[in-house]
């Protein structure tokens, strides 16, 4: 009953796992991540796999930015100014960075807003 | 987000935690879920760090993003983040970094430098209090000896509060969510109530990373932020990450 009201607290769950029915949507893929690489080059396997959901992913956060700021404005600073961050961000993350954006063919300024979401967000 | 850091009746330390993102970033009206959210789900993957063909350590991570906010050293010690809020906040750090003032570390990246390059619980331990932030954070820290638990509030300044593991106290576990744990959360968002409750049902006899699981499943801890439960054992090495969902009923935080 509890379960049908906000915040629907339910009774403790039990027997969860193994994983299944419709709390669990899916496994996740295993990569290894090549720390003998370069920066730039130690995330290309991953991206290579990952590029369409990671542009579907930066566009929705760009409709978002256009909702707010429908010119565009909001958009094109962060395509201009965040590149000039990248190059403040220390070693090797500045370079991880590049080499994502490189791959995904996704605007460097937005690589750099999707690795500082943290900072952004609390705004 | 919920982390828990919890010992056994044997002395094992288990970490899990369910990643909460995407929060008014677009409310999908006919699927009832948070845009952003659903997008991170396919993103969401484990890597495993290696050098010289070595595990360094692992993470559950979202694809793209380099920084970390859930990983383990394996036999060493685990490590999740969660979101705080302050006023005194990232948009702080950020307008100090572009001023110039760049002493500050960014969150994730201190993580991730943690996870690549701390050999002990208290190494982490003590890079992740004293290292001067852009944001304010919580680190939950789990190491592999008995006791080793613990909740790091951060400022981006200061180590505000350390709360640990205490067998003596019969404190078995540390859980956070999203709130100073000597603070009641707001009561719209309380997820540490029904999160204790069900530790506390399930007795340190009986803590697993099954019940750990279940106990990640139960609404609200389960809420339609949810992206991913991670579940880790210091002492195997072991991370097992699972994508979720939340049925309707559910609370959308």
């Amino acid at each position: 009953s509890a379960q049908f009201v906000p915040p629907f607290t339910e009774d403790c769950r039990s027997h969860m796992y193994p994983p299944n029915g419709p709390t669990f949507r899916g496994a996740v893929a295993w990569y290894t991540v090549d720390l003998d690489l370069p920066p730039s080059k130690r995330w290309n396997t991953l991206i290579a796999d990952k590029k369409t959901d990671l542009v579907t992913m930066i566009q929705a956060i760009r409709d978002l930015a256009d909702a707010f700021v429908p010119s565009g404005r909001l958009v094109e600073l962060v395509d201009v100014t965040l590149p000039l961050m990248a190059n403040t961000l220390p070693d090797p993350f500045s370079e991880e960075i590049k080499g994502i954006a490189a791959v995904s063919g996704i605007p460097l300024g937005e690589v750099v807003l999707f690795n500082i979401f943290y900072e952004v967000f609390t705004v | 987000c919920t982390s828990i850091v919890a010992e056994d009746d044997k002395g094992n330390l288990l970490h899990g935690r369910n990643l909460d993102f995407g929060l008014f970033m677009g409310w999908d009206v006919k699927n009832k879920s948070w845009i952003i959210s659903e997008k991170l789900k396919p993103l969401v993957v484990n890597l495993d760090f290696k050098r010289n063909n070595q595990t360094v350590f692992k993470s559950t991570n979202f694809a793209g993003y380099v920084g970390m906010l859930t990983g383990i050293k394996p036999h060493t010690f685990t490590l999740t983040m969660n979101e705080r809020f302050s006023l005194d906040g990232g948009y702080i750090g950020i307008l100090e970094w572009i001023l110039g003032q760049r002493d500050g570390m960014w969150m994730s990246f201190l993580t991730r430098s943690v996870l690549e390059n701390a050999n002990s619980y208290e190494e982490a331990k003590t890079r992740l209090a004293t290292t001067k932030l852009l944001a304010p954070a919580y680190f939950i820290l789990g190491g592999n000896q008995t006791g080793q638990g613990c909740i790091i509030t951060r400022s981006r300044t200061l180590s505000i509060d350390l709360l640990e593991i205490d067998l003596k106290l019969n404190r078995w576990y540390v859980l956070e969510t999203n709130y100073d744990h000597w603070e009641q959360p707001l009561f719209l968002d309380d997820r540490r109530t029904p999160a204790m409750k069900c530790m506390n049902q399930v007795t340190q006899k009986n803590i697993s990373l099954k019940t750990m699981y279940d106990i990640l499943s139960t609404k609200p801890v389960l809420n339609k932020l949810t992206t991913y439960t991670t579940l880790m054992q210091v002492s195997t090495g072991n991370l097992e990450s699972y994508i979720r969902d939340c049925p309707n009923p559910c609370m959308p935080w």
